[in-house]
């Protein structure tokens, strides 16, 4: 217990750093932030706690909780796709996860997965902000047929038309 | 492997039959006004994924089917009395699984490529490719991403377990 | 006390249908939804529930729960503003209360607000929309001062510049 | 009544002492990128008309002075002991109220145009002019809004109580 245990938090824990950075690096902060986890008891870890610290660029060492909005999404984001790299999933589905995201953080998530998109790790995203959805493969519409009072659907490849 | 497809039927706000394919998209939004239904849709992979209803912001499994605007419809026999998702997997050896969940009003019933299963032997077969409905670490409600970032070191832990 | 709930009562559950439709109303629904408030216990209403009920347009009745995130969020702002009208405070103070509304329900916010806003009743919002923001009369820019590790503002009156 | 203006000094995020004036705008939008410092100026506000640290997002209301990025900080006499903010509030009558709440490590004191007062007093002022920082029905923070549309019938009433 103990061996599966450390050999998925060895793996996540060293792949954290890296994944925060890709997402936090900018034009003024090309270093980007730095983000690790701790094990409350190193003896048995999964009888206590695994706590994450995440630092936005520039910010000095603070709890998670005095993050903002758009700090804390990047920062659960990152763990997020950590946690993936171990045993992966197929598919990822999210769901408004770019709400409390100013355009330049849109940016780095979309960056994030286009870059990583691919034929082992399928995103499905749903969002309401263009600049996420227009670097998508394909989007799925979904509109309301009020008539028939029922949910309808339309789907469109972006690949088709490169020149947006 | 990839998600291939969906169909589903009588579930949620889509009624009657409704057949969504990814194709090749690796990077796919879903996108639409509010209150179309796109939030439905995830419920909907989720649903058929077998996670419980209590994560689909239903307190019951028969909030899933299709309701029309009568208010007395449980009288009228036009209603739905069951609905099903199905899931269109191809894994990595090309090998294409057809998953299909159908509830009645209070039961769930499994089958994969058309024979019927327990649901053991169904979470079995996800868990092969990597999908761990136990964890949903690869499932992001809406409304939920902050919180994976403030969730506390117990809660990581267990994800921790979960997924080694 | 009967009669000083029942005043704010009545006062408030008649505002809140005709302002649900203030913010429902399009061009597909030009009537809107509709919204009110029920007492759980009539002889003693401030010992048990006043409840809220919501109805998007062309939606039959239903639970609050099930409601789309940004339906909820139009709901709630109907709820806010009613409850307002009653012993108005001179101002709001919004912190991104748009984040779950498509671009069409973010005018609708900002169309009431502009409406609204005058020398009784002063407006603060927070958000990262453009669309909602650049109907404000002014603007108060918050930047971070990396060398000073300070957050500082810059403030712009956007009436002088009414060809926008 | 309207607000005037704020005067944060070493204020969460704020260092130093930040000016800002709402001067004649009915609707004011504060905008900036995510981590900014937009959430902490509503704290501000919130902070002044005596807010309870606890919905500021903070345990304790000395994590309401700024601090730096040494990290021994404790120990270097450079770090603000103190902090306030002060509000410029235009009362109907055309009346202007200097109100000004400043913190020690512990402590709060009021002061309305420089006079010292007890919280008691203070809050009766802010009562009259119909701002009520029990009920807080007049401020609505970052991930909040959804909540007044759900939340229970018996806070409802309540609600309902303190306006009345
Ligand atoms: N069993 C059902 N039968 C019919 N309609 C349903 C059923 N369950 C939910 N709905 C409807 O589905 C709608 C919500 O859809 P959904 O949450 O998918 O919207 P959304 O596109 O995600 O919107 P948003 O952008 O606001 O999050 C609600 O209006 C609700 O009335
Ligand atoms: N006492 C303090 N001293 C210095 N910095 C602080 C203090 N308290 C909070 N901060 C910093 O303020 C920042 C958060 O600011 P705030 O929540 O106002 O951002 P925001 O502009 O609302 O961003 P978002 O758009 O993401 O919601 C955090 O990065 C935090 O480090
Ligand atoms: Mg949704
Ligand atoms: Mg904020």
């Amino acid at each position: 217990r103990y061996a599966a245990f450390m050999e998925a938090f060895v793996h996540i824990s060293g792949k954290i750093d890296s994944i925060y950075k890709e997402l936090t690096k900018s034009a003024s902060s090309p270093l980007g932030g730095s983000a690790f986890l701790t094990l409350e008891d190193e003896d048995e870890p999964y009888n206590a706690g695994v706590k994450y610290h995440a630092m936005p660029p520039m910010k000095r060492f603070r709890d998670m909780e005095l993050l903002s909005g758009g700090e804390k999404t990047i920062a659960a984001l990152a763990l997020l796709f950590a946690v993936h790299s171990y045993h992966p999933s197929p598919f990822f589905v999210l769901d408004e996860v770019d709400a409390a995201l100013d355009n330049s953080n849109v940016n780095k998530i979309a960056n994030y997965i286009s870059t990583n998109a691919g034929p082992n790790f399928q995103f499905i995203v749903i969002s309401l902000k263009n600049s996420l959805f227009e670097r998508s493969d394909a989007l799925v519409g979904i509109y309301r047929e009020q008539n028939e009072n029922s949910s309808k659907t339309v789907t469109m490849d972006l690949r088709e038309y490169p020149t947006a | 492997g990839r998600l291939v497809g969906l169909e589903l039927h009588n579930f949620k706000s889509y009624r009657g039959t409704t057949k969504v394919g990814f194709g090749t998209s690796y990077f796919t939004s879903i996108i639409g006004p509010n209150g179309a239904g796109k939030s439905n849709m995830m419920d909907a992979i989720s649903f058929v994924l077998g996670v419980r209803s209590q994560n689909l912001r239903s307190a019951n499994v028969k909030d899933m089917i299709y309701r029309g605007r009568v208010m007395n419809d449980e009288l009228d026999d036009k209603v739905p009395k069951s609905a099903y998702v199905m899931a269109i997997y191809e894994k990595a050896n090309g090998e294409v699984l057809k998953l299909k969940r159908t509830i009645t009003q209070r039961n769930s019933a499994y089958t994969v490529n058309g024979e019927s299963v327990s649901s053991a032997v169904y979470a079995n077969l996800l868990k092969e490719e990597n999908i761990l409905i136990k964890a949903r670490n690869f499932l992001v409600f809406q409304g939920d991403v902050e919180q994976i970032a403030s969730q506390s070191a117990r809660d990581l832990t267990n994800l921790l377990e979960t997924v080694s």
